[in-house]
């Protein structure tokens, strides 16, 4: 379903070449539940970045059900990213000058309910989220956990077949972390696919097969049994 | 050295309050080590942002070295603030348009020391934290744990009697954050004042009192033996 051929990311900063992905290679099936470990720096945010068509290679092949998506039209590049993905960004990304609601609203917006609809959704987002009294809040009015659970919210409420998570729990206490892998955990069962940086084991542990990245390229790639 | 008496916090959304911070009683000796735990918007970022002085109580008294802060002249809480104070944020705050040496070396501007001084301390602490070939980059040309980094060598560049540290290794590995701790239990060995947000009972493992929060006040504090 997605497969990445000898991909190198290789950033420019002043003369200095930075190789994030170093001839990568990497194939996930329709379904899997898949956790991404790794040192600081090693390739994890850059990898899921390309994976999301938020960022492409500079050299190698990315294909998405065999098709490469440099070929794509713009307009199954747009569907791919707004419906087919979600993604919850290591820095959340939320627009500051408006409320966690209509920051989770916004991927419904190019669909085709009535605002009415739209708002009733992105309520309930939030409250499987466990921040239905906090709606009305901007992010700079929430906390640290509340802001990445509004970015957890928006990823998930297009119901995308696709989840990237990068560090979905790193600023959550326990239970509540708990309470999110309950969500992804069942989006999964749905028949969907998790892709999930982590560097906490016992979140890792939640996936079906776990990669580690050093330097921009696979270490090791177990299944569990 | 730090009381808080009878403190609230109290946020005004619309027309709702929310009380982040209750009648808050906490006092803190000079050169302890104390870990706040507690689940997410229990307050624990509120109350280091008071004690940091980023925020002022909405009721209730801070006192330092038996001082109302309130009372202190500007002169007196800009060098608490910038001399005696270092803070890691959860959200880090770095000046976005400039490198991570220059992130670094803020604090040391109004000081005494020469430029080259100053350039040459920056590189040692972002040397300490592992990102001494990473100086050049900016902000958006780091991963995450190293922004996080970047943070952290800025918070104790200048050497400062007490830290403030909001969750400074929520994206990091165990081995770069086990790295992080070594520093910071360094600083407190050599006499300093450390108080730490973590939501992982390893970190907090590293201090000798343990505080939890919930719903804005303190619902256990214990030594260790
Ligand atoms: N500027 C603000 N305006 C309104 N409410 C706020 C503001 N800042 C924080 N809050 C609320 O105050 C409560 C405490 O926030 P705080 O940031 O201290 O929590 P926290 O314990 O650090 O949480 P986390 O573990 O998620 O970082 C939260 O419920 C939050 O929604
Ligand atoms: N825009 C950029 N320009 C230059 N270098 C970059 C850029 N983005 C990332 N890098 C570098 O590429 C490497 C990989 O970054 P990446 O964000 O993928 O790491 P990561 O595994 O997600 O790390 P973390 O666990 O700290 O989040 C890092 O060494 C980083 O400094
Ligand atoms: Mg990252
Ligand atoms: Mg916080």
């Amino acid at each position: 379903m997605i497969k990445l051929e000898k991909v190198d990311k290789i950033y420019k900063v002043g003369a200095e070449d930075v190789h994030a992905l170093r001839r990568f290679d990497f194939t996930i099936d329709k379904g899997e539940y898949i956790a991404i470990m790794g040192p600081s720096g090693s390739g994890k945010s850059t990898l899921l970045n390309i994976l999301g068509l938020l960022d492409v290679p500079t050299n190698g092949v990315y294909l998405f059900n065999n098709e490469d998506v440099t070929v794509m039209s713009d307009a199954r590049l747009a569907e791919f990213r707004n419906k087919r993905v979600g993604f919850i960004f290591q820095t959340f990304n939320l627009l500051p000058r408006t409320n966690a609601l209509h920051n989770v609203e916004l991927p419904l917006i190019y669909g085709k309910k009535s605002p009415a609809a739209r708002k009733g959704i992105a309520l309930e987002a939030l409250e499987a989220v466990g921040l239905g009294d906090r709606w009305k809040h901007k992010p700079n009015e929430l906390s640290g956990g509340q802001r990445q659970r509004v970015a957890i919210a928006r990823a998930i409420v297009n119901e995308p077949e696709i989840i990237l998570a990068d560090e979905p729990t790193g600023n959550l206490d326990s239970k509540t972390g708990a309470e999110i892998m309950d969500i992804i955990d069942n989006i999964h069962r749905k028949g969907n696919t998790i892709i999930l940086v982590t560097h906490e084991d016992y979140i890792a542990d939640h996936a079906d097969r776990i990669i580690h990245l050093l330097d921009g390229q696979i270490e090791s790639d177990k299944r569990r049994e």
